[in-house]
Protein backbone atom coordinates (compact mmCIF):
# COMPACT_ATOMS: atom_id res chain seq x y z
CA UNK A 1 0.00 0.00 0.00
CA UNK A 2 2.71 2.26 0.87
CA UNK A 3 4.77 1.65 -2.56
CA UNK A 4 1.83 2.39 -4.19
CA UNK A 5 1.27 5.90 -2.23
CA UNK A 6 4.86 6.62 -3.13
CA UNK A 7 4.42 6.26 -6.83
CA UNK A 8 1.20 8.55 -7.18
CA UNK A 9 3.18 11.01 -5.05
CA UNK A 10 6.23 10.93 -7.11
CA UNK A 11 4.12 10.61 -10.33
CA UNK A 12 2.07 13.46 -9.33
CA UNK A 13 5.24 15.71 -8.90
CA UNK A 14 6.38 14.66 -12.09
CA UNK A 15 3.40 16.05 -13.75
CA UNK A 16 3.49 18.79 -11.72
CA UNK A 17 6.83 19.92 -12.43
CA UNK A 18 6.08 18.84 -16.43
CA UNK A 19 3.08 21.23 -16.14
CA UNK A 20 4.18 24.04 -15.17
CA UNK A 21 7.64 23.73 -17.68
CA UNK A 22 4.80 23.62 -20.45
CA UNK A 23 3.56 27.03 -18.66
CA UNK A 24 6.42 28.97 -18.35
CA UNK A 25 7.29 27.85 -21.43
CA UNK A 26 3.69 29.07 -23.06
CA UNK A 27 3.97 32.12 -21.72
CA UNK A 28 7.16 32.79 -23.22
CA UNK A 29 6.05 32.25 -26.38
CA UNK A 30 3.14 34.21 -26.28
CA UNK A 31 5.44 36.76 -25.17
CA UNK A 32 7.73 36.59 -27.94
CA UNK A 33 4.94 37.04 -30.44
CA UNK A 34 3.67 39.95 -29.06
CA UNK A 35 7.07 41.49 -29.05
CA UNK A 36 7.38 40.57 -32.27
CA UNK A 37 3.67 41.76 -33.43
CA UNK A 38 4.74 44.74 -32.17
CA UNK A 39 7.87 45.19 -33.87
CA UNK A 40 6.07 44.46 -37.13
CA UNK A 41 3.83 47.36 -36.17
CA UNK A 42 7.29 49.21 -35.64
CA UNK A 43 6.85 49.95 -31.91
CA UNK A 44 9.90 49.70 -30.31
CA UNK A 45 10.38 47.59 -27.30
CA UNK A 46 10.40 49.88 -24.09
CA UNK A 47 12.69 49.06 -21.30
CA UNK A 48 10.74 47.25 -18.22
CA UNK A 49 12.80 45.64 -15.89
CA UNK A 50 10.86 42.54 -14.72
CA UNK A 51 11.70 39.91 -11.59
CA UNK A 52 13.06 37.81 -13.77
CA UNK A 53 16.21 39.82 -14.29
CA UNK A 54 16.28 40.62 -10.36
CA UNK A 55 16.13 37.02 -10.14
CA UNK A 56 19.17 36.59 -12.09
CA UNK A 57 21.06 38.78 -10.20
CA UNK A 58 20.91 36.29 -7.34
CA UNK A 59 22.16 33.55 -9.45
CA UNK A 60 25.79 32.34 -8.92
CA UNK A 61 25.92 33.14 -13.52
CA UNK A 62 29.83 33.00 -12.87
CA UNK A 63 29.78 29.56 -11.60
CA UNK A 64 26.73 28.59 -14.29
CA UNK A 65 29.23 29.92 -17.15
CA UNK A 66 32.44 28.15 -16.00
CA UNK A 67 30.90 24.63 -15.56
CA UNK A 68 29.45 25.18 -19.13
CA UNK A 69 32.51 25.50 -19.98
CA UNK A 70 34.18 22.25 -18.54
CA UNK A 71 31.21 21.15 -20.06
CA UNK A 72 31.48 21.74 -23.95
CA UNK A 73 35.23 21.25 -23.16
CA UNK A 74 35.00 17.58 -22.66
CA UNK A 75 36.21 15.53 -25.67
CA UNK A 76 33.08 13.76 -27.91
CA UNK A 77 33.73 10.45 -29.08
CA UNK A 78 34.43 10.60 -32.96
CA UNK A 79 31.69 9.05 -34.05
CA UNK A 80 28.93 11.48 -32.39
CA UNK A 81 30.67 14.42 -33.22
CA UNK A 82 28.92 15.11 -36.55
CA UNK A 83 25.44 14.66 -34.47
CA UNK A 84 25.99 16.70 -32.24
CA UNK A 85 27.52 19.63 -34.22
CA UNK A 86 24.45 18.95 -37.08
CA UNK A 87 21.72 19.12 -34.04
CA UNK A 88 23.68 22.79 -32.44
CA UNK A 89 23.37 23.59 -36.22
CA UNK A 90 19.95 22.93 -36.41
CA UNK A 91 18.51 24.73 -33.03
CA UNK A 92 20.46 27.84 -33.65
CA UNK A 93 20.88 28.12 -37.27
CA UNK A 94 24.60 27.94 -37.96
CA UNK A 95 25.84 27.50 -41.12
CA UNK A 96 27.96 24.02 -41.25
CA UNK A 97 29.10 24.32 -45.03
CA UNK A 98 31.74 27.08 -43.94
CA UNK A 99 32.88 25.63 -41.15
CA UNK A 100 36.84 25.16 -42.19
CA UNK A 101 37.07 21.90 -40.65
CA UNK A 102 35.49 18.49 -41.42
CA UNK A 103 32.96 18.20 -38.20
CA UNK A 104 34.59 15.62 -36.56
CA UNK A 105 37.41 17.45 -36.53
CA UNK A 106 36.44 18.99 -33.44
CA UNK A 107 36.88 17.20 -30.63
CA UNK A 108 34.53 19.28 -28.45
CA UNK A 109 31.93 21.53 -28.77
CA UNK A 110 33.66 24.42 -27.59
CA UNK A 111 35.86 23.96 -30.15
CA UNK A 112 33.57 23.87 -32.71
CA UNK A 113 31.81 26.82 -31.26
CA UNK A 114 35.08 29.11 -31.91
CA UNK A 115 35.94 27.63 -34.98
CA UNK A 116 37.31 29.36 -38.02
CA UNK A 117 35.38 29.42 -41.72
CA UNK A 118 36.83 28.11 -45.07
CA UNK A 119 38.81 30.55 -46.56
CA UNK A 120 37.13 33.22 -48.78
CA UNK A 121 33.98 32.69 -46.44
CA UNK A 122 34.09 36.73 -45.48
CA UNK A 123 35.28 38.59 -48.33
CA UNK A 124 36.18 42.27 -46.88
CA UNK A 125 34.58 45.37 -48.52
CA UNK A 126 36.97 46.64 -50.91
CA UNK A 127 36.37 50.24 -50.49
CA UNK A 128 39.46 51.79 -48.28
CA UNK A 129 37.12 53.96 -46.97
CA UNK A 130 34.36 51.84 -45.24
CA UNK A 131 34.31 50.58 -42.19
CA UNK A 132 33.66 47.07 -41.66
CA UNK A 133 31.52 45.02 -39.29
CA UNK A 134 33.95 43.03 -36.32
CA UNK A 135 31.69 40.11 -36.34
CA UNK A 136 28.50 37.96 -37.63
CA UNK A 137 25.58 39.30 -35.99
CA UNK A 138 21.89 41.54 -35.87
CA UNK A 139 22.71 45.07 -36.16
CA UNK A 140 21.35 46.45 -32.74
CA UNK A 141 21.86 49.87 -32.62
CA UNK A 142 24.04 52.87 -34.27
CA UNK A 143 24.18 56.08 -34.54
CA UNK A 144 26.04 59.42 -33.74
CA UNK A 145 27.09 60.68 -30.20
CA UNK A 146 25.54 64.03 -29.86
CA UNK A 147 25.58 65.29 -26.31
CA UNK A 148 28.43 65.66 -24.44
CA UNK A 149 27.51 62.78 -22.07
CA UNK A 150 27.68 60.46 -25.22
CA UNK A 151 25.15 58.06 -24.09
CA UNK A 152 24.63 55.25 -26.01
CA UNK A 153 20.79 53.39 -25.91
CA UNK A 154 20.73 50.14 -24.92
CA UNK A 155 17.25 50.13 -25.50
CA UNK A 156 14.13 52.80 -26.00
CA UNK A 157 14.11 54.53 -22.86
CA UNK A 158 17.50 53.26 -21.42
CA UNK A 159 21.17 54.26 -22.38
CA UNK A 160 24.49 54.24 -20.68
CA UNK A 161 27.21 56.56 -21.21
CA UNK A 162 30.30 55.47 -23.60
CA UNK A 163 32.98 56.57 -20.89
CA UNK A 164 31.71 54.22 -18.53
CA UNK A 165 31.64 51.27 -21.57
CA UNK A 166 35.34 51.91 -22.35
CA UNK A 167 37.06 53.20 -19.32
CA UNK A 168 36.76 55.95 -16.95
CA UNK A 169 39.92 57.46 -18.31
CA UNK A 170 39.62 58.46 -21.59
CA UNK A 171 41.78 59.73 -24.24
CA UNK A 172 43.30 63.26 -24.05
CA UNK A 173 43.11 65.55 -26.83
CA UNK A 174 44.23 69.19 -26.75
CA UNK A 175 42.81 70.44 -30.15
CA UNK A 176 40.25 67.63 -31.25
CA UNK A 177 42.02 67.34 -34.50
CA UNK A 178 45.47 67.00 -34.65
CA UNK A 179 46.48 63.42 -35.84
CA UNK A 180 48.42 62.22 -32.36
CA UNK A 181 51.51 60.06 -32.86
CA UNK A 182 51.89 57.26 -30.02
CA UNK A 183 54.24 58.76 -28.36
CA UNK A 184 52.12 61.75 -28.11
CA UNK A 185 49.44 59.34 -26.84
CA UNK A 186 51.13 57.76 -24.31
CA UNK A 187 51.95 60.62 -22.85
CA UNK A 188 48.87 62.40 -22.68
CA UNK A 189 47.42 59.36 -21.12
CA UNK A 190 50.36 59.45 -18.40
CA UNK A 191 48.83 62.99 -17.53
CA UNK A 192 45.83 63.27 -15.20
CA UNK A 193 42.90 62.95 -17.49
CA UNK A 194 40.74 64.10 -14.78
CA UNK A 195 40.80 67.85 -16.15
CA UNK A 196 38.70 66.99 -19.54
CA UNK A 197 37.71 64.28 -21.61
CA UNK A 198 38.18 64.04 -24.84
CA UNK A 199 34.65 63.23 -25.58
CA UNK A 200 33.44 66.82 -24.81
CA UNK A 201 36.74 68.48 -26.57
CA UNK A 202 35.73 66.27 -29.29
CA UNK A 203 32.25 67.42 -29.44
CA UNK A 204 33.18 70.85 -28.67
CA UNK A 205 35.87 71.05 -31.78
CA UNK A 206 32.58 71.78 -33.89
CA UNK A 207 32.81 75.17 -31.97
CA UNK A 208 36.69 76.05 -32.27
CA UNK A 209 36.76 76.94 -35.68
CA UNK A 210 40.68 75.47 -37.17
CA UNK A 211 41.52 76.20 -40.19
CA UNK A 212 38.88 75.07 -42.34
CA UNK A 213 41.45 73.19 -45.08
CA UNK A 214 43.53 72.18 -41.86
CA UNK A 215 41.65 69.04 -41.03
CA UNK A 216 38.09 67.70 -41.16
CA UNK A 217 35.65 67.92 -38.22
CA UNK A 218 34.90 64.88 -36.49
CA UNK A 219 31.81 63.44 -34.43
CA UNK A 220 31.77 60.46 -32.87
CA UNK A 221 29.68 57.05 -33.82
CA UNK A 222 28.77 54.03 -32.14
CA UNK A 223 27.51 50.67 -33.66
CA UNK A 224 26.17 47.97 -31.57
CA UNK A 225 26.07 44.22 -32.69
CA UNK A 226 24.88 41.60 -31.30
CA UNK A 227 25.94 37.72 -31.30
CA UNK A 228 23.46 35.08 -31.86
CA UNK A 229 24.67 31.66 -30.19
CA UNK A 230 24.78 29.85 -33.88
CA UNK A 231 26.85 33.03 -34.99
CA UNK A 232 30.31 32.66 -35.98
CA UNK A 233 32.00 34.07 -32.84
CA UNK A 234 35.11 35.03 -33.69
CA UNK A 235 36.12 39.14 -34.09
CA UNK A 236 37.76 40.85 -36.82
CA UNK A 237 39.36 43.92 -37.23
CA UNK A 238 36.85 47.04 -38.60
CA UNK A 239 39.56 48.93 -39.71
CA UNK A 240 43.53 49.68 -40.52
CA UNK A 241 44.17 50.84 -37.27
CA UNK A 242 46.90 50.65 -34.05
CA UNK A 243 45.79 49.79 -30.76
CA UNK A 244 47.34 51.10 -27.99
CA UNK A 245 45.80 49.95 -25.08
CA UNK A 246 43.24 47.21 -23.99
CA UNK A 247 41.40 47.36 -20.64
CA UNK A 248 39.16 43.79 -19.04
CA UNK A 249 36.15 45.05 -17.05
CA UNK A 250 35.94 41.77 -15.26
CA UNK A 251 31.96 42.03 -14.49
CA UNK A 252 28.78 40.09 -14.46
CA UNK A 253 28.35 37.61 -17.41
CA UNK A 254 24.55 38.59 -17.42
CA UNK A 255 23.07 37.06 -20.36
CA UNK A 256 22.58 39.47 -23.07
CA UNK A 257 19.80 37.81 -25.38
CA UNK A 258 16.68 40.95 -26.31
CA UNK A 259 15.07 40.22 -23.51
CA UNK A 260 17.76 40.64 -21.34
CA UNK A 261 18.67 44.18 -22.82
CA UNK A 262 15.25 45.03 -22.07
CA UNK A 263 14.99 44.24 -18.37
CA UNK A 264 18.55 44.61 -17.20
CA UNK A 265 20.36 48.00 -16.09
CA UNK A 266 23.19 48.94 -17.86
CA UNK A 267 24.13 45.38 -19.08
CA UNK A 268 26.67 46.19 -21.29
CA UNK A 269 28.70 48.05 -18.64
CA UNK A 270 27.73 45.37 -15.99
CA UNK A 271 28.99 42.67 -18.17
CA UNK A 272 32.91 40.93 -18.24
CA UNK A 273 34.35 42.59 -21.22
CA UNK A 274 37.42 43.33 -23.03
CA UNK A 275 38.16 47.77 -24.61
CA UNK A 276 40.58 48.11 -27.17
CA UNK A 277 41.40 51.60 -27.62
CA UNK A 278 43.61 53.13 -30.20
CA UNK A 279 43.41 55.22 -33.62
CA UNK A 280 42.69 54.96 -37.09
CA UNK A 281 43.46 57.31 -39.77
CA UNK A 282 39.83 59.05 -38.94
CA UNK A 283 40.73 59.76 -35.03
CA UNK A 284 39.91 57.43 -32.26
CA UNK A 285 38.59 53.94 -32.64
CA UNK A 286 37.68 51.69 -29.73
CA UNK A 287 36.02 48.43 -29.92
CA UNK A 288 34.32 46.66 -26.23
CA UNK A 289 34.06 42.89 -26.44
CA UNK A 290 31.40 41.84 -24.21
CA UNK A 291 30.77 38.45 -22.39
CA UNK A 292 27.34 36.79 -21.45
CA UNK A 293 26.69 33.67 -19.52
CA UNK A 294 27.53 30.85 -22.20
CA UNK A 295 30.36 32.72 -23.82
CA UNK A 296 31.95 34.06 -20.78
CA UNK A 297 35.48 33.61 -22.38
CA UNK A 298 36.93 36.06 -24.43
CA UNK A 299 40.44 35.09 -26.03
CA UNK A 300 42.23 37.93 -27.85
CA UNK A 301 45.08 36.89 -30.59
CA UNK A 302 47.25 39.81 -29.98
CA UNK A 303 47.36 39.05 -26.03
CA UNK A 304 46.92 35.58 -25.93
CA UNK A 305 47.86 35.33 -22.26
CA UNK A 306 45.07 37.39 -21.15
CA UNK A 307 42.48 35.31 -19.17
CA UNK A 308 38.93 36.27 -18.78
CA UNK A 309 36.22 34.42 -17.08
CA UNK A 310 38.12 33.96 -13.85
CA UNK A 311 36.97 32.00 -10.57
CA UNK A 312 34.38 34.60 -8.92
CA UNK A 313 36.77 37.19 -6.66
CA UNK A 314 34.85 39.97 -4.95
CA UNK A 315 33.98 42.06 -7.40
CA UNK A 316 33.50 45.63 -6.49
CA UNK A 317 31.53 47.58 -8.47
CA UNK A 318 33.80 50.59 -8.76
CA UNK A 319 36.78 48.38 -9.23
CA UNK A 320 38.89 50.17 -12.02
CA UNK A 321 39.28 47.43 -15.24
CA UNK A 322 42.62 45.87 -15.60
CA UNK A 323 45.14 47.96 -17.97
CA UNK A 324 47.79 47.04 -20.70
CA UNK A 325 49.60 49.25 -22.76
CA UNK A 326 51.11 47.84 -25.74
CA UNK A 327 54.51 49.06 -25.93
CA UNK A 328 56.00 51.17 -27.16
CA UNK A 329 54.13 51.64 -30.62
CA UNK A 330 50.95 49.60 -30.18
CA UNK A 331 49.46 46.96 -32.33
CA UNK A 332 48.72 47.51 -35.74
CA UNK A 333 45.87 45.77 -36.83
CA UNK A 334 44.59 45.42 -40.45
CA UNK A 335 40.91 45.74 -41.83
CA UNK A 336 39.42 41.70 -41.44
CA UNK A 337 41.89 40.58 -39.21
CA UNK A 338 41.59 38.17 -36.43
CA UNK A 339 41.81 39.63 -33.23
CA UNK A 340 39.96 37.80 -30.67
CA UNK A 341 37.59 34.82 -30.33
CA UNK A 342 34.41 34.41 -27.67
CA UNK A 343 34.95 30.90 -26.27
CA UNK A 344 31.85 28.82 -24.27
CA UNK A 345 32.09 28.60 -20.36
CA UNK B 1 27.79 37.64 -27.13
CA UNK B 2 27.62 41.99 -28.15
CA UNK B 3 30.06 43.79 -29.39
CA UNK B 4 30.06 47.62 -29.40
CA UNK B 5 32.30 49.79 -31.48
CA UNK B 6 33.18 53.60 -30.62
CA UNK B 7 35.17 56.09 -33.27
CA UNK B 8 35.75 59.20 -34.70
CA UNK B 9 34.65 59.70 -38.12
CA UNK B 10 34.31 63.07 -40.24
CA UNK B 11 30.96 65.16 -40.00
CA UNK B 12 28.73 67.39 -42.41
CA UNK B 13 30.38 70.59 -42.26
CA UNK B 14 33.94 69.10 -42.66
CA UNK B 15 36.74 70.64 -45.26
CA UNK B 16 35.34 73.11 -47.52
CA UNK B 17 36.07 71.23 -50.98
CA UNK B 18 34.67 67.62 -50.57
CA UNK B 19 32.65 67.81 -47.27
CA UNK B 20 29.48 65.99 -48.87
CA UNK B 21 31.65 63.26 -49.46
CA UNK B 22 33.79 63.20 -46.78
CA UNK B 23 31.10 63.01 -44.17
CA UNK B 24 30.53 59.42 -42.26
CA UNK B 25 27.56 58.09 -43.17
CA UNK B 26 26.20 53.92 -42.00
CA UNK B 27 24.87 51.65 -44.56
CA UNK B 28 22.71 49.62 -42.22
CA UNK B 29 19.66 49.76 -40.48
CA UNK B 30 19.02 48.62 -36.70
CA UNK B 31 17.83 44.40 -36.97
CA UNK B 32 20.01 44.25 -40.27
CA UNK B 33 22.03 41.09 -40.20
CA UNK B 34 25.37 41.42 -40.93
CA UNK B 35 28.81 39.72 -41.34
CA UNK B 36 32.38 40.01 -40.97
CA UNK B 37 33.82 42.16 -43.51
CA UNK B 38 30.65 43.64 -44.66
CA UNK B 39 30.56 47.63 -44.56
CA UNK B 40 28.80 49.14 -41.79
CA UNK B 41 29.60 52.83 -42.45
CA UNK B 42 31.43 55.06 -45.37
Amino acid sequence: HRAHRNFFMVSGATMATILMLGILHARRLYEDRKLKVMKEKGIEPEFSPDAKAAFLKLLPLRSISRFWGLFTGVEIPTWLRPIVYRAWARAFHSDLEEAALPLDGYKSLQEFFGRTLKDGSRPIDPDPHCLVSPVDGTVLKFGELRESAAMIDQVKGFSYSATSLLGASPFLLEDGCKDVTDMEYHEARSKDSGKRSWWRISFASPKVRLPKTACPIRGVFYCVIYLKPGDYHRVHSPVDWHVFLRRHFAGHLFPVNERATQTIRNLHIENERVVLEGQWDEGFMSMAIIGATNVGSIKLFIEPELMTNRPKRKLLQTEPPEERRYEPRGMKLKKGDEVAVFNMG
Amino acid sequence: STVVLVFQAPVAGSTEKDSASSEFKFSIRSGDRIRVGEAIGR
